[in-house]
């Protein structure tokens, strides 16, 4: 199972369509503090299915939508496609190729794809919920996050194995 | 379910305390269960000691040290359950540049079964990259990705 | 009392307002008092509004946003109650090379009150120092101190 | 009032005497990971009348006493002692030159000094209490500390203000 492609439109400071191809090897991205890095991280973790504003250092979940800028207005939606290679048959589903799309409005109406079809948030979460890049897995390591595992308590880092079980 | 946690527990800490060693040069470190008699509720403890130093209470550990064992906890983890997908966002801040190049190292070892994706700011991490995509905001409040040439990075980094 | 913390909250409002558009290269924030009634028990609220950018709250800027708009304020508060002596342990960790600099400049601006003693890795940071200092650990789990030639240091965080 | 030097003998990784003399300028602080950093931070907090363990990193406070190595046993007392040039009197003393000492046993027995006569911690914190060194103050960012201004809560942040004022 490998992440192809990424589309991010509306979502944070993507307020103009955003592709990204990704290729073989190790990826890094770059550039000047507030470009928008960390924004791509929670792009991809928002597409996969987080519920929790807070997760995305908002304080609802409207806030991921383009606020708007100097020379914009805000806009009404916010849109990421996530595209997986799934030959390998990784991910529970028949497709060779995966895509996943989750879209929010204004006014907090959402909708969910899988492979163009309407679905529910659960069928998202459930198809990857196998794949190790479930909630409490070590997949995502956002900013600051590192010395979580330090701060956290030994109960809350079984988490961590129990995901990887 | 007791039982798998308590196989992919074992697989995590033989792996924890091999991989530690590596990543600092030396030193040891164990994953522990606070409670092995309840399987269901029982908590982990990390135990952590750098070479040539003693065993303290894990939050003695410098900065650097802290960072370096939550990154040796997650190539474990890795090694027992190889995930997919892998994001890591700036997690290296803390490492001075011998550090950085560790972790860079540690990377390639593990990239044909993961697929990292890195965020940095740090020249050592990005001479381990083999893609580059750059982010910038030329227009005030939009993201825009550009293209950014991996071996001018690299050759600036190494300078 | 509470007319002294009046005024040295306006004080260092205004200095905060004044130094957050030098340090950011634009933009603008606030310092504001949640109960201006009540001097006594008032939290303090602050925005920040990097240029170019929609105001929206705190927790939406960036790890370097957030770090440089505290940096901000620790120099507004230096600038109306200057400190004798002030000790930074590695506070720009999260700064990209560009606000590296611009904090080094920044520290030379009030080195003439304050005594500042900054722990660093990071080479921008060594190219404002007039003096360093290394600290070693030849012999595991022993702090030496060890001299360290500053133009080398530079001429290498330089290259 | 001018720092002008820190002997640091005891204190954490520091086993062996230590001196630092500091000039005039800004002053670095350059080393590997786990070389003693940011000990010495915490050496000039505690000399300066840090009572908590936990602002040291430490569970108790005898945790701030070198615990050994490989090839050294632990030592039983630790010892930091600073000098202040005085000349501009902002430290409420006649002397022109102000020398503070704290000793800690691993027995839990602690001694202070006022430039070498016995004093009470209380002493040594009322001396730097209006000097802005006071313990709510930024005079010491911690590593790490940098967010807990944005994490705070306003009613936090008032203690800056308050020992500013
Ligand atoms: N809903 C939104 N609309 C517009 N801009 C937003 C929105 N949410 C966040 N932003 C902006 O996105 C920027 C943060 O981007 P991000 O955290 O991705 O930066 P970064 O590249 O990771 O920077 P750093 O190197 O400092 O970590 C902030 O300046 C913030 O104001
Ligand atoms: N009581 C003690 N006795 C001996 N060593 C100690 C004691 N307390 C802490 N240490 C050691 O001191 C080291 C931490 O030093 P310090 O935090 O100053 O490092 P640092 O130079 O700031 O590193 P970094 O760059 O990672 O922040 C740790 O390795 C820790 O084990
Ligand atoms: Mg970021
Ligand atoms: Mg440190």
């Amino acid at each position: 199972m490998q992440l192809k492609t990424l589309e991010i439109s509306g979502f944070k400071s993507f307020a103009d369509k955003t592709t990204i191809q990704f290729n073989h090897g190790i990826t890094g991205i770059v550039g000047p503090n507030g470009s928008g890095k960390s924004n791509i991280t929670e792009a991809i973790r928002w597409a996969l299915g987080e519920q929790s504003a807070k997760n995305l250092r908002g304080g609802k979940m409207p806030d991921i939508i383009f606020a708007g800028s100097n020379a914009r207005k805000p806009l009404n939606r916010a849109e990421v496609s996530l595209t997986f290679d799934n030959q390998d048959h990784q991910l529970k589903s028949d497709y060779d190729e995966v895509n996943v799309s989750r879209v929010l409005y204004r006014d907090g109406t959402s909708t969910f794809y899988l492979n163009q079809k309407s679905c529910r948030l659960r069928d998202i979460v459930n198809l990857f919920m196998d794949s190790g890049l479930g909630r409490e897995s070590f997949s995502i390591i956002s900013q600051g996050k590192i010395a979580a595992i330090f701060n956290s308590k030994p109960a809350q880092r079984r988490g961590i194995i129990e995901e990887a079980a | 379910v007791g039982q798998r946690f308590k196989a992919t527990f074992e697989a995590t800490a033989k792996a924890f305390a091999e991989i530690f060693p590596l990543m600092f040069g030396g030193g040891q470190a164990n994953l522990s269960l606070t409670d092995p008699t309840d399987l269901l509720t029982t908590g982990i403890e990390i135990t952590a000691q750098p070479p040539g130093k003693k065993l303290q209470q894990l939050s003695l550990l410098s900065g650097g040290e802290q960072a370096l064992t939550a990154i040796t906890l997650l190539f474990a983890i890795i090694n027992v359950r190889p995930v997919p997908l892998c994001i890591l966002d700036e997690v290296e801040a803390a490492l001075d540049e011998a550090n950085v190049a560790h972790f860079g190292r540690f990377l390639k070892r593990y990239d044909q079964q993961t697929q990292f994706i890195v965020i940095t700011h740090r020249k050592g991490t990005m001479m381990a990259m083999d893609v580059l995509f750059g982010v910038a905001m030329q227009e005030s409040g939009v993201s825009k990705m550009v293209s950014v040439a991996l071996e001018d990075a690299q050759r600036e980094a190494s300078a």
